[in-house]
Parts: structure tokens; C-alpha cells; sequence
């Protein structure tokens, strides 16, 4: 599975 | 659409800040899959377009399908469609439910 910190990626616009 | 079916829906956000003003997590490879709207922050183009909410699920930007494209891929894709000059406007295709279609 992928790594925690890639599951949480958030990106602003 | 039958009771059971998703419902999708195309908005059209007009450039109207100097930002979009919307917040995504997931995408590709990823406990969510398809891009979601986490923050919509006041005064950006979203906002004062006032058909997105937060935990819609983006299918397409510009008709472009964001099916199997990982975080940052989407992310570019939005951030261009923002940034373009071509169009004074993003158009999204969000549904409320969670579920690839």
C-alpha cells in the first residue's frame, strides 16, 4: 500500500 | 437517474478571484481514488461560484477524466485548466457519492 504521507496529500488551489 | 444510480453534475466555475480556492486530497493509488474536495475557502472562484461542496468527488476537469491519474497528476491538470487563458472558466464534473462510476 502506499506510503501514510501520500495518502495524505493535499494540494491548494 | 434510478434511486440507485449516482448523479453527477457539471459545474462551471468562472475565473472570478485570483484563485480558485479549493483544497483536494487522494487520487490515483490512494484510499480515494478519485480527487475530493476538502476545503473550499472564501472569496476564491469556487466559493463565489457556490455550486461546489466540500466531499464532492471530481470525475473530470475541462472533460478530461481524472480516472487513474495520481495526486499530483490531477493536480497539475486542475491547476492548468485554472491557470489557461483559453477559457475564463474551469468546468467540473463532481458527483455527492463516493464511488468510482
Amino acid at each position: 500500500s502506499p506510503p501514510k504521507e501520500y495518502e495524505d496529500e493535499v494540494t491548494f488551489f | 437517474p434510478g434511486l440507485l444510480e449516482p448523479t453527477s453534475t457539471l459545474v462551471r466555475v468562472a475565473k472570478s478571484a485570483s484563485t480558485l480556492g479549493i483544497a483536494i486530497e487522494g487520487g490515483a493509488n490512494t484510499r480515494q481514488p478519485l480527487p475530493r474536495i476538502v476545503t473550499i475557502q472564501r472569496g476564491g472562484s469556487a466559493h463565489n461560484c457556490g455550486q461546489l461542496k466540500v466531499g464532492q468527488i471530481i470525475l473530470e476537469v475541462n472533460g478530461v477524466s481524472l480516472r487513474g491519474r495520481e495526486h499530483r497528476d490531477a493536480a497539475r491538470l486542475i491547476a492548468e485548466a485554472f491557470k489557461t487563458k483559453e477559457r475564463d472558466y474551469v468546468d467540473f464534473l463532481v458527483t455527492d457519492f463516493n464511488v468510482a462510476l
